[in-house]
């Protein structure tokens, strides 16, 4: 917020990407199914694109981050309370599905769309 | 890695910690044959139709379902023929059902164009279940283009209803029996037919298509617990005014 209102500070962008300052931000990451073991089953895609979320959640939680207020209260604590208290984390805030052609253990062969397989942005909680 | 993927976990097991439900479904490395054919290529086409290089389901996806399950017959059988049809009998098992998951859509994929040792074969599917209501996809009928994955050699009939009505809510094991039934083309040459071979051939396959039931299940538990949150309610206003 205060970047909002003191026009002197730069906002940034919708999508945290701060990795400039190793802020919490979005890591891109491919990595084969052959090299998960999978690939004696899975038939497609052949390359998955997980990424990641690093980097450190101090300083001012920026307002794109959507972090919640716990986070912002709880990096108060361990900055001005109790250290042992430990930083809000850099973890994915919004995930996009993946679908899988894959070999079931009957033979059958299955079609399957599933859930929070990839990484799309990240926060601090 | 934990080593989880190359033990073979049992697939519905209600026990298993919640790993991811991708790692339930890993058989083990053991795994019998790579599936190939015509069964495999439906599936390819299917899946580049409905999700781009990198796995993305596409967003003008036509499938109009979060699963989609190729069933092979698990068990074929020739019968001696009936008149001037040669028969054979397809067993494919039905996995028991997910709860997460409910079945929108069956259809069987068939060849109705079949050559055999110089005879040229026309044929058809028939359901085990007598009166059961079936229909074929409008591109086959119509004789319009059919499905863009469809080789013209195959045909798709919709089963959706059998299967619901006779098959899918029963206790134990499931099996879907189907009658595959050919009969000579007049014209081809009436050598002996070797019917027996037809055995090792991918004839037909089942395809089960399933939604994801998460939200109307969840949708289902709220609106109940709502009800008796305001039945509770109720009576704890009734006891109030008392």
């Amino acid at each position: 917020q205060a970047c909002s209102t003191a026009s002197d500070v730069s906002c940034p962008s919708r999508e945290h990407d701060g990795s400039a300052n190793n802020q919490c931000s979005l890591h891109p990451y491919k990595v084969s199914f052959h090299q998960l073991g999978w690939d004696h089953w899975i038939i497609a895609p052949r390359l998955y694109t997980p990424n990641y979320c690093k980097g450190i959640c101090t300083g001012v939680l920026p307002y794109g981050l959507n972090s919640p207020n716990h986070a912002i209260v709880q990096r108060l604590v361990n900055e001005l309370v109790n250290h042992s208290v430990p930083q809000p984390s850099c973890v994915p805030y919004h995930f996009l599905p993946l679908s899988i052609l894959l070999i079931e253990a009957n033979g059958s062969i299955l079609y399957k769309e599933y859930e929070g397989m990839i990484a799309q942005s990240c926060t601090c909680r | 890695k934990a080593g989880w993927p190359s033990t073979a976990l049992p697939a519905d097991d209600p026990t298993l910690p919640s790993i991811l439900d991708l790692a339930k479904e890993a058989p083990s490395k053991e795994m019998r044959q790579w599936p190939q054919g015509y069964p495999l290529r439906y599936m390819l086409k299917l899946y580049q139709r409905s999700a781009d290089p990198h796995g993305h389901p596409r967003e003008n996806r036509t499938i109009g379902a979060k699963m989609v399950r190729l069933i092979k017959p698990s068990n074929t059988a020739v019968r001696p023929p009936r008149g001037p049809w040669h028969v054979q009998i397809l067993d494919f098992p039905l996995a028991s059902n997910q709860v997460a998951y409910e079945l929108i859509r069956a259809t069987v994929v068939y060849r109705h164009q079949l050559h055999l040792a110089h005879s040229h074969l026309s044929c058809h599917v028939e359901t085990w279940v007598p009166k059961c209501q079936t229909k074929h996809s409008p591109s086959s009928k119509s004789g319009s283009s059919k499905p863009p994955s469809m080789s013209k050699s195959w045909t798709e009939m919709d089963i959706t209803q059998c299967i619901q009505q006779k098959l899918w809510n029963r206790k134990g094991r499931r099996v879907l029996r189907l009658r595959f039934m050919c009969q000579q083309q007049k014209g081809s040459e009436t050598l002996e037919l070797r019917w027996q071979d037809m055995t090792s051939l991918d004839v037909a396959f089942l395809l089960l298509y399933f939604n994801d039931t998460d939200e109307s299940i969840q949708a289902k538990l709220l609106a109940r617990g709502q009800e008796e949150l305001t039945d509770r309610e109720s009576s704890f206003l009734t006891r109030s005014v008392r």
